[in-house]
């Protein structure tokens, strides 16, 4: 996944994503593509989430997943999960779970949690970094006022880094791949050096919603992994989703 | 390797958006979900529309389990042990997945597999 939220020179915050699901679980050699993601595109619906017939929050989804990979709560925040592969990983915390001990917070029903419930920006940080996870996970969070962007590192147990939109320092953007942003990258997937590069070129003048589509448009960013794309505001809750396909040649991942 | 793979970058995209041409396959519809309904029916229009897809992509999960571990063991144990899982999800999230299972026609065993996937797939 690539997720990044950038401010442009107005203060307006710009949240969006690619959603990349499938990696070995089998290759279509027929069609030359990952079988688990192109099945899953069909599946991928926008849910607006209401109460007394008005919006809580909207997401973008699988169907049939209840829990949350990106999402918006209009005016308050936008949210999206990119994974974080650790050897203390999520089958960790499912083996504790069968044993009895409860404490923790499936990934997807935190980020429902917090994005039903959470009544600010600085509500849904603490959330996101202080709750105890069965899984290691990356949260990107965008908010409505300048300044309001992160990308929190999660280990299960605690928050290792929460990185923030500093504009007086020249960090208009954060951007979260699957790795750790103090760490390279895995040579073999690269592809925060590419979204960089082209975030960097477009320059926070140019930053708007067709400019990150550019972005998250750009070999290797997408890949043979993607599955959509999301844009989103937070203000009105404004979401757009793109199915999308990376035609040869084309990385795997 | 790494050489192979950077073949595959390239100069930065513009003018992409609108979306179109060979790297967008579609729009995505969109569905209101009703909180104020009870859990176990939140899900059901969304489902009565799109259960077959579900139905393939879980069908495409079990036929890499069964892959892997040929008994079929796996599946079986999916179908007829993780189900009980589900009485210890938090409200309303147990529920929400009975009234999935219920309305997609998929197992519960295998509709709580695909909600905890990414706790699985981080190792």
């Amino acid at each position: 996944c690539t997720s990044i939220v950038a401010e442009d020179k107005t203060g307006k915050l710009y949240h969006a994503r690619n959603l990349d699901f499938g990696l070995f679980l089998g290759w279509d050699v027929k069609n030359n593509s990952w079988t688990l993601t192109r099945e899953l595109k069909p599946t991928v619906v926008n849910l607006d989430f209401q109460r007394n017939n008005k919006t809580v929050f909207r997401s973008t989804n699988f169907a049939g997943y209840i829990g949350m990979v990106s999402g918006v709560k209009p005016d308050l925040f936008t949210l999206t999960m990119n994974e974080r592969f650790s050897l203390d990983g999520g089958y960790v915390g499912i083996f504790e779970w069968f044993l009895g001990r409860r404490d923790g917070m499936w990934m997807g029903f935190l980020t429902r949690a917090v994005l039903e419930n959470a009544t600010s920006y600085q509500d849904a940080k603490d959330k996101l970094a202080k709750t105890r996870l069965l899984a290691p996970a990356y949260f990107i969070l965008g908010g409505k006022n300048s300044g309001e962007g992160c990308v929190i590192t999660r280990s299960r147990t605690a928050a290792l880094d929460i990185w923030d939109l500093d504009i007086k320092k020249g960090t208009w953007y954060v951007l979260e791949t699957n790795y750790d942003r103090w760490k390279p990258p895995l040579i073999l997937d690269n592809r925060r050096t590419p979204a960089m590069k082209c975030l960097n070129q477009t320059t926070q003048e140019n930053i708007s919603l067709p400019t990150i589509y550019d972005v998250l448009s750009t070999k290797p960013v997408l890949n043979k992994l993607t599955v959509c794309t999301t844009l989103m505001e937070v203000y009105n809750g404004h979401t757009e989703t793109y199915l999308r396909e990376c035609p040869d040649p084309c990385s795997p991942w | 390797q790494r050489r192979s793979l950077e073949q595959y970058g390239e100069e930065c995209k513009t003018k992409t958006y609108p979306p179109s041409g060979p790297t967008f396959k579609g729009n995505v519809p969109t569905y209101i979900i009703n909180l104020d309904l009870p859990p176990s029916k939140r899900w059901d229009e969304l489902m009565r529309d799109k259960k077959t897809e579900l139905k393939t992509v879980v069908q495409n999960i079990k036929d890499i389990a069964n892959t892997f571990f040929p008994s079929g063991k796996i599946v079986d144990i999916v179908d007829h042990k993780i189900s009980h899982l589900t009485e210890t999800l938090p409200y309303p999230f147990n529920e929400e997945l009975q009234g999935i299972a219920n309305s997609s026609g998929v197992p519960l065993g295998e509709i709580v597999i695909f909600n905890i996937f990414y706790e699985i797939f981080t190792v």
